[in-house]
């Protein structure tokens, strides 16, 4: 899934 | 990054700077919770590890550093250098009602059991609810100092701009993440009740004193 890439949001 | 994205962040960063000029200025935390401001420094810590880890672009890590020294710098100023303006008897919400089903709901709805995922998963959760001892703390008090209601404001905005984000970020990236919109979205519920308060009283000049 793609929210498994890093967070990138703060 | 988008216009919602960007704002949401800079909205973000002036209640933070707000809150630490209030303190500094006025050389007093009164109205201030102090537990918020604990749990904000708690968020700050245990999502912003990776910042030792990854680096995603400069602005991600400055704005990092800038959040985690302004969470603790105003921490420390309330329990170290004004304490004696700390309104500890006010600031009576029990933070363990918080923290033990956020630390639950972290362990059990996450993307990945993994230690930094549980931990930012803690840290959104967390962050959903920390701003409920100073709203507890001003509904106790009665009232909030204009200066304070600007912070909140830009506090509750923050994350309001960032759900546009989200939805920017979902039609033009497929970039979706379940757990920070359910999340900011409780966060953002949780200031409508402030938002209505600061827009027909404080914009009208009028000082925040509840009951409204």
């Amino acid at each position: 899934a793609d929210e498994l890439q890093e967070h990138d949001e703060l | 990054m988008n216009i919602f994205r960007l704002t949401g962040d800079l909205s973000h960063l002036a209640a933070i700077i707000i809150l630490l000029l209030k303190i500094w200025k006025t050389r007093s935390c009164a109205g201030i919770s102090g537990k918020s401001q604990i749990l904000f420094a708690l968020v700050f810590t245990t999502r912003y590890l990776d910042l030792f880890s990854s680096f995603i672009s400069l602005y991600n890590t400055v704005m990092k550093v800038i959040y985690i020294m302004c969470a603790y710098a105003t921490v420390y100023l309330i329990y170290g250098k004004f304490k004696a303006t700390y309104d500890g008897n006010h600031d009576t919400f029990r933070v363990e009602f918080l923290l033990i089903p956020v630390v639950l709901l972290a362990v059990l709805i996450n993307h990945a059991f993994a230690p930094m995922e549980i931990l930012w998963t803690f840290s959104i959760y967390l962050e959903s609810v920390a701003i409920l001892p100073q709203l507890f703390m001003i509904s106790k008090t009665g009232e909030a100092e204009t200066i304070t209601t600007h912070y909140l404001f830009f506090l509750g905005l923050y994350r309001t701009l960032y759900l546009f984000n989200w939805i920017w970020r979902f039609y033009f990236e497929g970039f979706f993440d379940l757990i920070a919109v359910v999340a900011g979205l409780v966060q953002t519920i949780l200031y409508c009740d402030f938002f209505y308060l600061y827009i027909t009283k404080v914009l009208k000049g009028k000082k925040l004193s509840l009951p409204a």
